[in-house]
C-alpha cells in the first residue's frame, strides 16, 4: 500500500540550510518542490485510507459513502482550485466534507471551499442545518487560479466555481467531524449571500 | 459616511472611505482601541556595480539601496466590503500586482490578511523587496520580540546588540530578523502581535510599527555562492513570468500581558490547520 516514506525523505532533504533559507539555485528549488510533491501525493493516499478506517462507523451507517475510493484533498485550495468540492449538487448528489483536527484541543474554525451551486444546505453529522455564507470568487482571483493550475498541474480547469462557501466547523481534539452539502429544498434556508458595499475613491 | 466599520462581534476595524485605508482597531470586549495604518512599500535592491566592495542584494543578503518607496494604492480601484453572518471581508487592489483581502470571522478576535503579491516588475532593471507594514501609536521604545524557530520569543532592540557596541551601517537590514511564528511589540498598556503562515523577514523600524517582507525579486547575484540572482519564475511552456505569492498573516492588539495565550495557541492552529477531505454520496444525506 501507499507509504509516507517518500514524503519523509523529501522533508529530510529540504532541511538542508539552502532549502530552509532559499539560497539554492533555481533548478535545485524546483527539484525540492518536485520531491515534496511526489511525497505529498503518496502520503495523501495514506490519509485517505486512514480516513476510511476512522470513518468506518459512519460508512456502515451510510454504505454509499466510500472514502477510500473517492476522498481527495485540495493542495491548491488556497487559489480556489478544488475539483473535489466543485460538484454539481443540483442533480441529487451530496458532497461529504470530512474535517480532521490534528491538535489536542477542540476547535471551531471557518471552512472555505469553492462551489458552483448557489442553493446549498450544509448539515452536520446529526442532520442539523449549519449557517453558511457565499462570497464571490473575484475575476482577479480566477485569473491567478487558472494560470497556476496550468503551470503547476498542467491542467486547464473546466469548471469555473462562482463562490466560496464559508461555514463554521466544530472538531473534537485529534478527531474529525463530517459535514454534508446538498441542494437546498424549497423550505431550506440557503446560504446568506454577502452584502456588498463599495467605497468609491471619488465619493 | 466618511468611514466604514467591519466586524461581526467584539472586533471591529474602521476604514477611511476617503483614503481607502485602515484607520482604527477596536475590541469592545477587551476595551482596546488603537489607531492603525497598513501599507505596502518596497526596498530597491542594491545593485552590483562591479567594484570589489560592492555588495548586491541577493538570496543571502538583504541590502536595500535607500529608504523604502511607498506603494501607493491605485485610486481607480474601490475598496470593496462583503458582509455576511460568518465573515466580513475587505478587498483592496493596491496596484496591478498587489491584491489584499482582510477578513474578520465570527467568533474570532483577530484579523486575517491575505496578500497576493507578484509578479514584481523588474522592467526598470531594479530588484525590489516588498514589505507590508502596520503602524500603531504604541510607545515600544525600540524594543520588539521575534520568535526563536517558532518557540520562545526573543527580545530585539533596534540598533543595539547586547554583546558588543554596534556601529549602525545598515539601519534596516541590520534590524531584520527571521519570523517563523510571529513578531510583537508592546508598551505600558497594550501589545500588538502579528503571526505568519510562512517564514518571512520582519522588523520594527520605528516605534509602534511592525513590518514583514512578503516577496523579493532581484536582478543581481550577491556573490555569496548561489551564483544567480533571486528571480524565481513560473512557466507555461516557454512563457515565464515572475513568481506570484499568496500568503496570510494575522494580527491582534491585546491589553499588555494578554497576548501570549493567542500567540501560542493560535500559532499552533496556523501550523496545524484543519485537514479537509471530500467525497460524494447519492441520495438522502443520512
Amino acid at each position: 500500500g501507499p507509504k509516507t516514506d517518500s514524503l519523509a525523505e523529501a522533508l529530510a532533504i529540504v532541511q538542508h540550510h539552502d532549502a530552509v533559507t532559499g539560497t539554492e539555485k533555481q533548478h535545485v528549488a524546483n527539484d525540492y518542490a518536485k520531491r515534496l510533491s511526489i511525497g505529498y501525493t503518496e502520503a495523501e493516499k495514506v490519509v485517505a485510507e486512514s480516513l476510511a478506517s476512522l470513518t468506518v462507523g459512519e460508512t456502515k451507517r451510510s454504505p454509499q459513502i466510500k472514502f477510500q475510493q473517492a476522498s481527495s484533498d485540495c493542495p491548491l485550495l488556497n487559489i480556489s482550485y478544488c475539483p473535489a468540492s466543485e460538484v454539481d449538487l443540483s442533480n441529487g448528489k451530496n458532497l461529504v466534507v470530512v474535517v480532521y483536527n490534528p491538535l489536542g484541543w477542540k476547535r471551531e474554525d471557518i471552512i472555505r471551499i469553492p462551489v458552483i451551486n448557489e442553493k446549498i444546505v450544509v448539515r452536520d453529522s446529526s442532520g442539523k442545518k449549519i449557517q453558511s455564507q457565499l462570497l464571490p470568487i473575484l475575476d482577479a482571483f480566477l485569473g491567478l487560479r487558472n494560470y497556476h493550475t496550468v503551470a503547476y498541474l498542467g491542467v486547464s480547469p473546466t469548471v469555473k466555481p462562482k463562490y466560496w462557501l464559508a461555514f463554521s466547523a466544530t472538531v473534537p481534539p485529534l478527531g474529525f467531524s463530517t459535514y454534508y452539502l446538498s441542494n437546498a429544498k424549497k423550505d431550506d434556508a440557503i446560504p446568506d449571500k454577502s452584502d456588498t458595499a463599495y467605497a468609491s475613491w471619488k465619493k | 459616511s466618511d468611514t466604514v466599520t467591519v466586524g461581526l462581534k467584539n472586533l471591529k476595524l474602521v476604514y477611511s472611505m476617503r483614503e481607502g485605508k485602515l484607520t482604527q482597531y477596536i475590541n469592545s470586549r477587551s476595551k482596546v482601541k488603537e489607531s492603525l495604518e497598513q501599507a505596502f512599500k518596497y526596498y530597491a535592491g542594491y545593485g552590483n556595480d562591479g567594484t570589489e566592495t560592492a555588495q548586491a542584494s541577493g538570496a543571502y543578503i538583504f541590502r536595500p539601496n535607500d529608504s523604502p518607496s511607498p506603494i501607493t494604492p491605485n485610486r481607480k480601484s474601490p475598496l470593496t466590503v462583503f458582509r455576511g453572518p460568518i465573515v466580513h471581508e475587505v478587498h483592496q487592489q493596491i496596484n496591478s500586482w498587489i491584491y489584499q483581502t482582510t477578513r474578520l470571522y465570527k467568533g474570532k478576535e483577530h484579523a486575517e490578511v491575505e496578500f497576493i503579491v507578484g509578479p514584481i516588475p523588474i522592467d526598470d532593471g531594479v530588484g525590489k523587496e516588498i514589505a507590508t507594514e502596520i503602524k500603531t501609536n504604541l510607545a515600544s521604545d525600540k524594543t520588539f520580540y521575534t520568535d526563536s524557530n517558532g518557540r520562545d520569543f526573543i527580545e530585539r532592540v533596534r540598533d543595539y546588540r547586547e554583546d558588543w557596541n554596534l556601529e549602525v551601517n545598515q539601519p534596516v537590514a541590520g534590524n531584520y530578523y527571521p519570523i517563523n511564528l510571529g513578531i510583537y511589540l508592546k508598551d505600558k498598556s497594550k501589545e500588538f502581535s502579528i503571526l505568519v503562515d510562512r517564514a518571512v523577514g520582519g522588523s520594527s523600524i520605528k516605534d509602534g510599527q511592525l513590518e514583514l517582507m512578503v516577496h523579493r525579486r532581484l536582478v543581481q547575484d550577491d556573490s555569496r555562492g548561489v551564483g544567480e540572482p533571486l528571480n524565481e519564475t513560473v512557466c507555461i511552456h516557454d512563457n515565464c513570468t515572475g513568481l506570484t505569492v499568496l500568503g496570510k498573516y494575522y494580527f491582534r492588539i491585546d491589553p499588555v500581558g494578554e497576548g501570549a495565550r493567542w500567540r501560542r495557541s493560535f500559532g499552533q492552529e496556523i501550523y496545524s490547520p484543519l485537514l479537509l477531505a471530500f467525497t460524494e454520496s447519492e441520495g438522502h444525506w443520512g
